[in-house]
């Protein structure tokens, strides 16, 4: 199982919709996909369809209860048959200040996935907007991240601060923790701002950043509105045809291992 | 001296451009006001021009080493000479460790504003996206709280959040607080997803939404680049024009008190 977060504590920069269109892509392939919902705000679970706060069971049982499984509270996707989620709601933030009290408190996650990766190709992971024990857990646990950005002023200064944190990480819990790439997301063609940014981005990450850019598209944002991924909602519109491209330079580039 | 939290865990929801320039209004009509950056991210002191990193003295030193003053960390604004800033950077988000283990630690912000009430009309606090033990301390030492919500899917769902989290409050540490207005933010005049939302929230919240609406103009998002409010970088642009008519429903319902 190749498991990917995606991260950034900047908000509303397009985790959430990154992290489950990415999913829905990788599910519509046929692989076997494990979509994690690691924000309390559980829009990943919404974005399937679930109410966050009708669910008996979350990740946040798993995470508090060692040595407790993950199976028991995966929820099969209605619309696509090969994945997966771990959901989440708003209990999830009380998670925080009891793995502050945990052994090895940084691989809690780590562990649970282990117990799981036999039965999936690809985990996603959706974080909230913050650098704290949660996410800390989510780039321990994850091979690779995917940072996306928006093509904001702010977005490029947060971006340092990532960096950082990921260098911390590697030195103290994962050596082998890399940045897949970063994903310009929300991007408007019309402005001038926007694409001043991409330039700076480029210029500054080199290769670093996609060449797949996610452009600003009203699809993206009413999918979750009826339940959906764009991959089902509207397979033809440009929002999905950007994500099925990124898949491609991922898939492409690392047969999965 | 009145002071105002701008919260809401949903990331990306116009949080930071409106407490920037809330304040600059403010600020601009003659208001001692001052603006309290309480994200690690540092976005609010980016705004107002300043480099966080190259600061020797944030908010966090206020924070953690009582009984320290905020007066000797305060900056004033180079534009707008009735602002002044309580700066934030990275090592902010050291504090929340910190505050944990001190008593009332939920009113270490609201004793050190005490200090110097005295000296501000206004004092306006941006919030990082989390319901963090920094963020209950924004909320408790506020008066009034004002919530941007984006007008999309994802914010509907997250503002019942909010509501909760604000009742626990008002229980617990801070029964006068109260919410001043929800703000539309980030509205797209021509999508029907961005109308169908801003209805939905009228409907269920009524007078609780402002009448004034932000709608999606580059010129905000500009003005931090340029190190600038938007009420300096672009004064006649939608967007002041548009935090001008927030500051006048603000400032004409409730004389200073
Ligand atoms: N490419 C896009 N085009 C149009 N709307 C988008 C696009 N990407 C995301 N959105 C919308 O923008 C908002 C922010 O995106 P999203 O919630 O995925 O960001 P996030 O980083 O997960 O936010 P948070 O920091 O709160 O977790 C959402 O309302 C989403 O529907
Ligand atoms: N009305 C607007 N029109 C155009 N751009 C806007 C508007 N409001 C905010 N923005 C831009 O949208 C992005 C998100 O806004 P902002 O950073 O203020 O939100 P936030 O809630 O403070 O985010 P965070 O959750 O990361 O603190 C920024 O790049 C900002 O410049
Ligand atoms: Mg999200
Ligand atoms: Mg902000």
């Amino acid at each position: 199982m190749k498991t990917t977060a995606i991260t950034n504590q900047k908000g509303g920069c397009g985790k959430t919709t990154t992290a489950v269109n990415l999913a829905a892509g990788l599910a519509g392939r046929g692989y076997r996909t494990l979509l994690v919902d690691l924000d309390p705000q559980g829009h990943a679970t919404l974005a399937l369809g679930f109410q966050p706060d009708a669910l008996e069971q979350t990740i946040y049982e798993a995470l508090v209860n060692p040595p407790a499984l993950l199976g028991p509270i995966l929820l099969p996707s209605s619309r696509l048959p090969t994945l997966q989620l771990a959901p989440a709601n708003v209990l999830l933030s009380g998670a925080e200040s009891q793995l502050m009290r945990m052994d090895g408190r940084e691989y809690v996650l780590r562990r649970l996935l282990g117990e799981i990766a036999g039965n999936f190709d690809y985990c996603v992971i959706d974080c909230s907007p913050s650098l704290n024990l949660l996410t800390l857990n989510a780039m321990v646990a994850a091979d690779e991240l995917i940072v996306p950005v928006q093509t904001q002023y702010y977005a490029i200064e947060g971006l340092r601060q990532v960096m950082e944190t990921v260098e911390v990480i590697r030195e103290r819990f994962h050596p082998n923790l890399y940045i897949r790439g970063i994903l310009l997301t929300l991007v408007e063609r019309q402005t001038l701002l926007s694409r001043q940014v991409e330039e700076q981005m480029r210029a500054y990450f080199g290769s670093l950043v996609f060449r797949t850019v996610i452009h600003r598209n009203v699809r993206l944002a009413e999918a979750p509105s009826a339940g959906q991924t764009v991959m089902t909602y509207a397979p033809q519109s440009f929002g999905a045809l950007e994500y099925q491209s990124l898949i491609d330079e991922l898939t492409y580039e690392s047969p999965n291992c």
